[in-house]
């Protein structure tokens, strides 16, 4: 797995700003 | 404009594609698909909506779920926050506990698309993180009439 093209993992937002 | 900061897609205007799903993760009875949705959020035609959504059908419940998602530096990804954190047992008598999460993947270099995922779970008192990666997306030519 090329680790160099891939950004940083992104996960949810747990209090949506909505 | 990359971001998807100011980007919300609500569940309930989503129109599910025709696409198939795609399976992102299926073991031990524990399955996550991810559903294309047949348009783009307005103003975006280089973001796909995607509904993740995760099914239980192990005997045992799931806890503590969390989704994380990370795409090439050409595109952008941003996980709304999931319908639930936890998956009851399955039981025959009764549809499955299913998950749902709206994932939004900006494309506008119209690159090949990609997706690695980290899963974080409990599974009775087994905690576990599993990684894979997804590249079953629809061509992006067609993202926003599926």
């Amino acid at each position: 797995m090329d680790d160099d093209d891939f950004g940083g993992f992104e996960a949810a937002e747990i209090f949506d700003g909505g | 404009e990359l971001s998807l900061a100011s980007v919300h897609v609500p569940l309930e205007s989503i129109k599910p594609s025709s696409a198939l799903p795609v399976t992102a993760y299926d073991k031990n009875g524990f399955r996550i698909l991810f559903h294309f949705a047949k348009e783009c959020p307005p103003g975006r035609p280089d973001v796909l909506v995607v509904v993740v959504s995760m099914l239980n059908t192990a005997p045992l419940p799931i806890k503590s779920i969390v989704l994380q998602a990370a795409v090439p530096k050409s595109m952008k990804v941003k996980l709304q926050p999931p319908s639930g954190t936890e998956l009851s047992p399955f039981s025959p008598i009764q549809p499955p506990a299913a998950i749902t999460q709206v994932m939004l993947l900006a494309n506008p270099l119209k690159e090949k698309a990609r997706l690695r995922y980290r899963l974080t779970f409990a599974l009775g008192e087994q905690l576990s993180t599993e990684v894979g990666e997804v590249d079953q997306f629809p061509p992006v030519e067609q993202w926003g009439n599926l």
